[in-house]
C-alpha cells in the first residue's frame, strides 16, 4: 500500500508542436521523455522504505544499474490494455511500423514479448509497483558497499509480494514465482534498450539531456 | 562520483 501511495503521476511526452514529425523528432521526444522520467524515478526511489537509509554510493549503484528496468516496467504496464502498441506515454503510443522506421524494431519485438507475459498473468497494479521496487533492489550492481542492507531491502519487498499473493491470488500458489521469473526477460529487454539508445547517442542524431546521457554512460 | 553529478545532486535533494 505504501508503494501504491508513492506511485508517481503520469508524464506526457509533449512532442514539440512547432516541428514536423520526422524520425529524429520522434527519437528526440522519446529521449526527452526518458530524461524527465528519470528525475521522477530518482525521487520515487527515495520513497521506497529502506532506500534512503542506504549509503549514497549504494543508492547510486542501484539506480545506475536498474533505471532502465524500472522505466521499461512502466511502459509495459501502460501497454497492457493495448494490442501491439507501446505506450511510452498517453500521448506517445508507438506501433510496429513507427518503431521500425526509427530503428527500434528489435526493441519493440522484445517489449511485446514481455508485455505478452504480463498480459497472460493479468499483472495488477499492486504487483507492478512491487516488481518495480524489486527490480531496483535486485539490480546486481557491481558497486555495492553494504550487501546486507540491500539483501534486507530485497527481503522486505519479497515478503510484501508473498503476503499480497497469499491474500489476493489464492487461486495460484505459484503466482509470486511466476512474477519473479519474468525478471530475466526484463533485464534482457533493458540491456537491449540501453544498447539502442547508446547507438542513437553515438550516431549523434538527437540531442539528449544531461541526466539521460549520464545514466546511459553509467550503465556498463 | 564526479562523473555522475546530476544523479548525485538529485539524490541529495530533500524534495
Amino acid at each position: 500500500s505504501h508503494l501504491l501511495l508513492v506511485e508517481p503521476d503520469k508524464i506526457f511526452a509533449m512532442a514539440d508542436p512547432t516541428t514536423s514529425d520526422t524520425d529524429d523528432k520522434v527519437l528526440t521526444t522519446l529521449c526527452d521523455l526518458a530524461d524527465r522520467e528519470l528525475v521522477v524515478l530518482i525521487s520515487w526511489a527515495k520513497h521506497i522504505p529502506g532506500f534512503s537509509t542506504l549509503s549514497l554510493g549504494d543508492q547510486m549503484g542501484l539506480l545506475q544499474s536498474a533505471w532502465m528496468e524500472v522505466l521499461i516496467l512502466g511502459v509495459v504496464f501502460r501497454s497492457l490494455p493495448y494490442d501491439e502498441g507501446l505506450v511510452y506515454a498517453d500521448d506517445l503510443i508507438m506501433e510496429r511500423e513507427q518503431c521500425r522506421t526509427v530503428g527500434l524494431l528489435d526493441l519493440y519485438c522484445t517489449l511485446l514479448q514481455l508485455i505478452a507475459k504480463y498480459r497472460k498473468l493479468q499483472l495488477d497494479k499492486e504487483e507492478f509497483v512491487t516488481l518495480k521496487a524489486m527490480a531496483l533492489a535486485n539490480s546486481d550492481s557491481m558497486n555495492i558497499e553494504n550487501i546486507e542492507a540491500i539483501q534486507n531491502l530485497q527481503d522486505i519487498l519479497h515478503e510484501a509480494l508473498q503476503e499480497y499473493e497469499k491474500n489476493r491470488h489464492l487461486e495460484d500458489p505459484h503466482r509470486g514465482g511466476k512474477l519473479l521469473m519474468t525478471l530475466p526477460l526484463l533485464r534482457q529487454t533493458a540491456n537491449k534498450a540501453v544498447q539502442c539508445f547508446r547507438r542513437i547517442m553515438a550516431e549523434g542524431r538527437v540531442t539528449m539531456h544531461k541526466l539521460f546521457l549520464e545514466m546511459l554512460e553509467a550503465k556498463v | 562520483k564526479e562523473k555522475h553529478k546530476i544523479l548525485h545532486r538529485l539524490l541529495q535533494d530533500s524534495t
